[in-house]
């Protein structure tokens, strides 16, 4: 799993 | 995106706005704490370190610099416009903010993800921003009386923590790829629960059309 995947949220 | 993530940036973007209304046409920072300020800046900076190297969508990063942009500038009116920082209630404002910071980075580098300055940046913002409401709730607290503005501000943040939950869980059942999100979610859910006492007296001076006046 990418580390970086929820960063779409703010 | 769903709709209770965007109503949750909704409210947030309100929340920024009611407070940049609220010091520019009345001239006044009565109320809010400088504190909280600072650490909400910080919690941006370290956030969106993103911003420029990895693109999400166009919302992503319009509201990603509308939120650096309105948290500096509030600070810039806070300490350095010379009406509205004459308003700003230094002595009552004295939450030691910087021992939050600390604790949070600590934190990040201990708990997160993955080990690199990105990630352990982004997993310190994501603590932090789980205490910043802090010093906030602390002079509110203090003053008693609250006015308005300064009301709906703070009810506008814990309502867009609260929509980030609902979001979390309509995320989890509703996207087959979405995984768990431990630390983001034990913070939010934190952070959500700092704002409870402060929801209670709310909606009763609301439901009572009474002015906001918070129990010594």
């Amino acid at each position: 799993h990418d580390g970086t995947k929820l960063k779409d949220e703010l | 995106m769903n709709i209770f993530r965007l109503a949750g940036d909704m409210t947030h973007l309100m929340s920024v706005l009611v407070l940049l209304l609220k010091i520019h046409t009345i001239k006044s920072c009565a109320g809010i704490s400088l504190k909280t300020q600072e650490l909400y800046a910080l919690v941006f900076a370290a956030r969106y370190l993103d911003i420029f190297t990895h693109y999400y969508s166009l919302y992503n990063t319009v509201m990603k610099l509308i939120f650096l942009g309105s948290s500096f500038s509030i600070l810039w009116y806070m300490k350095r416009h010379k009406v509205v920082r004459r308003s700003y209630d230094k002595d009552q404002d004295t939450f030691r903010h910087h021992f939050l910071v600390l604790p949070c980075l600590v934190l990040a580098l201990l708990i997160n993800e993955k080990f690199t300055f990105k990630e352990v940046m982004w997993t310190f913002s994501i603590y932090l921003e789980a205490v910043a409401i802090l010093p906030q709730l602390v002079l509110l607290q203090r003053t008693r009386n609250v006015d308005n503005l300064t009301g709906q501000y703070v009810f506008l943040l814990g309502a867009y923590r609260g929509l980030y939950i609902i979001n979390w869980i309509y995320r989890y059942f509703a996207e087959p790829t979405y995984s768990t999100h431990w630390i983001t979610w034990i913070s939010g859910l934190l952070q959500t629960l700092l704002y409870a006492d402060f929801f209670y007296y709310y909606i009763n001076s609301v439901k009572n059309n009474v002015r906001l006046q918070l129990p010594a």
